[in-house]
């Protein structure tokens, strides 16, 4: 027997619910069964094969093979052309020329101040010198944020008024970093909305002042399906080389992580499971598939 | 190809030389996907479906009504009955406090509202009830700064509902005190726990749920715990001036019968707007 274009499109139309409710953007599902489809069509079935528990394992696979595909050339080539898998972060900064320049994008609320303090957090821990650079001077109270975070991780913090140009921030915090011969420097950016044009300018501004090593990009597993609009307005607009997944803890299954991959091919590699430091762990594709898939 | 949007899908229907059984099936499906494709929770996307085609099966168009319109129509209604009625917000003496998930704006709004009740000659006062998030209260105490609005809270205090019982006799006599609080979820019993304590000191008149129109499938059941703790009076949507289409946030009002009162559509603190149910509507469905 041959599976049949049909009885297979049948069947990933029921599992498309379980994606759609677990905010897998609809984009991004249509990919997926896109390509379950032409690794399953016309394939022989022995007679006795439970056919739909046989789809439901090749979407798995193929979701976990999205997930996890490594990523070869991240959009701007120029900054890292090796291949990063996560874990890479103790890896990735061994690699590569000091001081490391990680900067963090995203719309507004996601979680890239308490990101900053968590990834700060565990690179001291694994002894690394730090530097963060308070670069969003917009927000109420945001700077303010950064320096309890700093003091309590015993950071060195560089900040100017608010107000002030973010990209002048950067280049201050990443020349303080060379000097006194810091291994990382993490870059705060304010949150934008991806309409504002003039917002990602400012962005795309501070990206070629500060040269990063890594633009990380975080997002919100709460988010729906705009998470793809917004993903790839951001990674035309600054290059994305990697995703952290914030909130995951809060209820969410943890869809956003295939939209997001599906939208800018960045891998994501860690996911925010709770608001203190420790709440930081590395992503696993096996994981948000058990999540979904229950 | 798949219709980005319920507009697309209908558009489907203009050109059908009558409409039968089978052709309203298939574009009930396409409905369906343009309701999930703008967040609305899957299991009141496939009621709301189901309703939409019952209703197309069985009502005739009003006499001179096209098709298209008609369907147009029940698909806009069924929308509509979520909403419910909207409703104004008094300018008499009353107790906010604005609740919500993580990151989704309730300080930010906690400044926009004082400014509106300021403007309309009221006297306002803002309680820094998030005793979590690091700076929540130099945050709200810039916001007041700016609009000349006093701000109670004390930095190093870590007991929510005994800052917000100071905050209430600080501004006792006061026409409007609003109460930020910390971001929470349902799972978080200790920070629902806190919540229900807050709203046991304040005696709110109005508790909003402040939700942004980012959120996708878990802002319907959020919601609904957000309000079996403590009665939501309305909702407030967020970050409206993204391409979001808030149909989470819709679900969160299916969920818990609370209407939307305002929409919050930029990060400046004037950016507050009356809520409007025929334009959000026709941007859900885009
Ligand atoms: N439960 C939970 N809360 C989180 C997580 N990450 C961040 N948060 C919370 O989300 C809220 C927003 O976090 P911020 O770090 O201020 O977010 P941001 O992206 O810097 O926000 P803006 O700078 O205003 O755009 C805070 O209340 C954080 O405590 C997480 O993984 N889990
Ligand atoms: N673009 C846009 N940004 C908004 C809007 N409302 C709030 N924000 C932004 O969203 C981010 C989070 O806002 P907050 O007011 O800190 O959110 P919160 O709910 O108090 O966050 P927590 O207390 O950490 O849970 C900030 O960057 C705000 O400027 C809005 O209507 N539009
Ligand atoms: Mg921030
Ligand atoms: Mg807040």
């Amino acid at each position: 027997r041959r599976l049949s274009e049909s009885r297979v499109g049948e069947l990933l139309d029921e599992l498309e619910i379980a994606l759609l409710e677990s905010d897998v953007a609809l984009p991004a599902v249509e990919a997926i069964k896109k390509r379950v489809k032409q690794d399953l069509v016309d394939r022989k079935v022995r007679l006795g094969t439970d056919v739909p528990d046989m789809v439901e394992e090749a979407l798995k696979d193929a979701i976990t093979a999205v997930l996890a595909e490594p990523v070869v050339l991240p959009p701007k080539a120029r900054r890292h052309p090796s291949r990063f898998e996560p874990p890479f972060f103790s890896e990735f900064v061994d690699r590569h020329d000091k001081p490391v320049v990680l900067m963090f994008v995203g719309i507004n609320g996601t979680g890239k101040t308490t990101t900053i303090a968590k990834i700060g957090h565990m690179l001291m821990k694994q002894g690394y010198s730090i530097v963060i650079a308070a670069g969003d001077t917009f927000r109420a109270g945001a700077i303010q944020q950064l320096e309890k975070h700093a003091d309590q991780l015993g950071v060195k913090l560089i900040r100017h008024e608010a107000g002030s140009d973010p990209a002048s921030v950067a280049y201050d915090a990443i020349e303080h970093a060379r000097a006194r011969r810091r291994d990382v420097v993490l870059v705060d950016t304010a949150g934008r909305m991806q309409t504002d044009t003039g917002l990602m300018e400012e962005m795309s501004k501070i990206e070629r002042v500060a040269n990063p090593s890594l633009v990380i990009y975080v997002g919100d597993a709460l988010a729906g399906n705009d998470a793809v609009n917004e993903a790839m307005a951001f990674n035309r607009a600054v290059g994305v080389d990697a995703v952290v997944l914030t909130k995951v803890d809060a209820d969410a299954k943890g869809g956003a992580a295939l939209s997001i991959r599906y939208a800018t091919g960045a891998p994501v590699i860690f996911v925010g499971t709770g608001q203190e430091y420790k709440d930081l762990e590395a992503f696993s594709p096996r994981w948000m598939v058990d999540r979904i898939f229950g | 190809g798949l219709a980005s949007s319920l507009k697309d899908t209908l558009r489907k229907i203009v050109n059908a030389p009558h409409i039968d059984a089978a052709l309203i099936k298939e574009v009930v499906k396409e409905i369906q996907r343009a309701l999930l494709l703008a967040d609305i929770n899957a299991a009141l996307a496939l009621r709301l479906t189901k309703e939409i085609e019952r209703r197309a099966l069985t009502e005739k168009p009003p006499a001179g009504m096209s098709s298209r319109d008609h369907v147009v129509r029940i698909v806009y209604e069924e929308l509509v009955r979520i909403l419910g009625e909207t409703r104004e917000i008094s300018l008499k003496k009353h107790v906010i406090m604005m609740v919500g998930l993580y990151g989704q704006g309730k300080t930010t709004t906690a400044g926009k509202l004082a400014l509106y009740f300021k403007k309309r000659g009221l006297r306002v006062g803002l309680v820094a009830g998030d005793v979590h998030r690091p700076a929540a209260y130099d945050q709200l105490t810039q916001l007041g700064a700016r609009i000349g609005v006093p701000v109670h809270g004390e930095p190093g205090e870590t007991r929510a509902p005994k800052m917000v019982r100071e905050g209430m006799e600080k501004f006792d006599g006061y026409d409007i005190i609003i109460i930020d609080t910390s971001g929470r979820h349902s799972l978080e019993d200790d920070l629902v726990e806190e919540m229900k304590r807050i709203a046991n000191v304040a005696q709110p008149d109005e508790k909003f749920l402040v939700i942004d129109a980012v959120m996708g499938q878990t802002a319907g059941p959020q919601a609904r715990a957000f309000h079996e703790a403590i009665t939501l009076t309305g909702v407030i949507i967020t970050k409206m001036d993204g391409t979001a289409k808030a149909g989470g946030a819709l679900s969160a009002v299916q969920a818990t019968k609370a209407p939307v009162v305002f929409i919050g559509t930029g990060e400046h603190i004037d950016e507050l707007e009356k809520f409007n149910p025929p334009g959000f509507i026709s941007r859900l469905l885009g």
